[in-house]
């Protein structure tokens, strides 16, 4: 949990905790991206990159869910919530309105979890390639992801042929989040 | 005062996965 809390917190630490919530997040998709079939086949050096690369990608489709587009509210992992103008106060506010817009495309497909998880997957495997020393094993794995999501949403949603290249033409807002908002500066307390 | 540890969320993911990965050789 992220201890974001009360009216007697400091901005700073405030700030101290928003930074602390990356660090169980970016473990997280570290575990979940050992878990896709094929993944731990790919050399560990393109397993890091891909992770490097990939994991804030990641993060922005995980973290989808906390953002309230009508309320214009964030819940923080701890379940605390608070509206976007508390945060902007506190600094955050360009990488949030990145956040607030991106979430709302993506809510409003209505993706399943099992949808939204082999969405991460696909995301993952989809990012910079720089530095991939096997760009072929990265491309199957590429390959095989989007063929079984594909599959998995023209199964369950047989009439809607649009949902499955709306879902692909988020990969480049991604990569948009990334490249602006991902030398954002965290803070963490040495002590 | 306290001292801070300043660095970029892209630099932060890096780390941990860095760290992740040496933990697990």
């Amino acid at each position: 949990a992220c201890p974001v809390s009360g009216v007697d917190r400091t901005s700073q630490e405030i700030w101290e905790s928003f930074s602390q919530c990356f660090t169980p997040a970016v473990k997280e998709v570290v575990e979940f991206a050992k878990g896709i079939p094929g993944f731990q086949d790919l050399s560990q050096q393109d397993q890091v990159m891909l992770l490097k690369s990939g994991t804030f990608q990641v993060l922005m489709v995980r973290f989808c869910t906390l953002f309230n587009a009508e309320e214009r509210t964030v819940t923080f992992l701890n379940g605390q919530t608070y509206p976007l103008s508390t945060l902007r106060a506190l600094g955050m506010g360009s990488l949030l309105d990145a956040m607030f817009d991106f979430s709302e495309k993506l809510s409003s497909l209505g993706l399943e979890p099992d949808e939204m998880a082999l969405f991460m997957a696909v995301v993952l495997v989809s990012a910079d390639r720089s530095g991939i020393s096997n760009m072929w094993a990265v491309e199957q794995l590429q390959e095989g992801l989007i063929r079984a999501l594909r599959s998995l949403i023209s199964r369950r949603r047989p009439d809607d042929t649009t949902l499955f290249p709306k879902l692909l033409l988020r990969l480049p807002d991604l990569r948009t989040l990334n490249n602006l908002h991902s030398d954002k500066l965290l803070a963490f307390r040495i002590d | 005062p306290k001292t801070h540890r300043v660095m970029t969320l892209a630099d932060h993911i890096s780390h941990i996965i860095t760290q992740d990965f040496a933990r697990n050789q």
